[in-house]
């Protein structure tokens, strides 16, 4: 068996790319023949959508006018998208995956919030959430709290104690989840993901606050402990927890890519999921709103192949909860 | 009647243009063509295929039909006014995955099932 998963490398056009070759080679139509370049191609074949991965995220890059601002999506949301498509095409079902936690729907929420430096050092931070676009009608079967972790410039406290994290719901004592940093780990960058799951399922889907706070120092490793002792050091007090940017977790000047994410896992019973966006309480479409501005024709491109909008697409310009 | 339909196509098959029997067709889709490209963010386009031709007697098998389309296809061989011929349709559908925008910006994740035709049938 060979591992599906791809990493999630900054050539995303290409992979969807070999999303589509997969595809048309296992149907037995792609020839092996190298791929020429796009100039090459007739408009039928068009490459898959160039993601420019140094746009923002969450910055509305300017579309022209009448058009629904773009939005980027994150390194991780692409890496899902392969992941599973290709999967797919190999007859795998994505459920299988771990990762996928038996979900049908997979939901990214960029971080809205920012830190406090009133407070220094800085020892608790609050990443906010508008999850108010999470169904009801679909089953929370999972929540994971992305943080980026840069690495830290100097080092962060005494060379031998671990550090503890904790994460809680903002003014909660509940404790969600907690990472334990080992100083000699935390030199290098990268990504400490939370199970946020509890916070979810009580909360009412609105907005989501959670709290990141510095915990206490753990017990010095082993060997160093020893060393310690031998050298006869009276045991020192541990120092208090140090500044959360100090351990690489600062958010001023993150790129996109780096901002903290909230991925939540639901499964939707409904077959036709297409279907579930026209019935969304507030389109107006679905409401059959007698109103003639809210009539928006048949949901099928009319003849002269300008489609109409159909009611779970947004009108052009104007976007609409689907 | 029956008898005379099942060996008529092959003598008299010069002159009438002998019809597609019930097989599955490619159909590309083009989401950027429907007007979807600004909330799906991949695929922009995939191929779909549909099913295209007729269900006409003797049936064969790998078009899995139903009894019912094995009847409505004998009663429409033995007289075309009795009833039409069974219908070519999907008989087997897989899902896509599709990343696209919602409503509140937020990037999302979806398989959506019943997308592609695998296979087409009799029914």
């Amino acid at each position: 068996f060979q591992q599906a998963s791809i990493s999630s490398s900054s050539s995303s056009s290409a992979e969807l790319d070999t999303t589509k070759d997969v595809r048309n080679r296992k149907e037995g139509k792609m020839s092996r023949a190298p791929r020429e370049s796009s100039a090459g191609r007739t408009p039928r074949e068009r490459p898959e959508p160039r993601l420019r991965p140094e746009q923002e995220p969450q910055s509305q890059e300017r579309e022209p006018p009448g058009r629904a601002p773009r939005v980027v999506p994150h390194e991780y949301m692409l890496s899902i998208y392969r992941t599973y498509s290709i999967a797919e095409k190999l007859g795998i079902n994505a459920s299988f995956f771990p990762s996928s936690k038996s979900a049908n729907t997979i939901t990214s929420f960029v971080d809205r919030g920012l830190d406090d430096l009133s407070h220094t050092p800085l020892r608790r931070q609050k990443y906010l959430f508008d999850v108010s676009t999470l169904s009801d009608n679909e089953e929370l079967v999972g929540a994971e709290l992305r943080l980026y972790r840069r690495a830290p410039s100097a080092p962060w406290g005494p060379p031998a104690r671990p550090l503890r994290v904790q994460l809680h719901p903002c003014l909660s004592p509940l404790l969600l989840d907690a990472k334990t940093l080992s100083p000699h780990g935390a030199t290098r960058a990268g990504w400490e993901v939370f199970d946020v799951w509890r916070g979810l399922r009580h909360q009412p889907r609105k907005q989501l606050c959670l709290e990141l706070r510095a915990g206490a120092w753990g017990e010095p490793d082993a060997a160093a402990g020893d060393a310690e002792a031998r050298a006869g050091a009276p045991q020192q007090p541990p120092p208090a927890p140090p500044d959360l940017r100090s351990l690489g977790f600062g958010r001023r000047l993150r790129p996109p890519q780096e901002r903290a994410l909230l991925v939540v896992f639901t499964r939707s019973q409904r077959k036709n999921l297409f279907a579930e966006m026209r019935e969304q309480p507030d389109s107006v479409e679905a409401a059959g709103d007698p109103s003639p501005g809210a009539a928006q024709g048949s949901p099928w491109p009319s003849p002269s192949g300008a489609p109409d909008i159909g009611p779970w697409l947004p009108s052009p310009g104007r976007r609409r909860r689907r | 009647t029956a008898f005379a339909s099942r060996h008529g196509k092959r003598h008299g098959g010069g002159g009438k243009k002998s019809r597609l029997r019930c097989s599955k067709k490619p159909l590309h889709v083009n989401f950027k063509e429907l007007g979807w490209d600004d909330w799906i963010i991949a695929p922009l386009e995939y191929e779909a295929y549909h099913c295209e031709g007729v269900c006409d007697f003797p049936l064969r098998s790998h078009l899995e039909p139903t009894n019912h389309a094995i009847i409505q296809t004998l009663m429409n061989s033995m007289d075309p006014g009795s009833t039409p011929p069974s219908c070519c349709v999907p008989t087997k559908l897989t899902p896509i995955s599709i990343l696209y925008i919602d409503a509140g910006n937020n990037v999302v994740y979806k398989q959506y099932e019943d997308m592609v035709v695998e296979s087409c049938g009799c029914r």
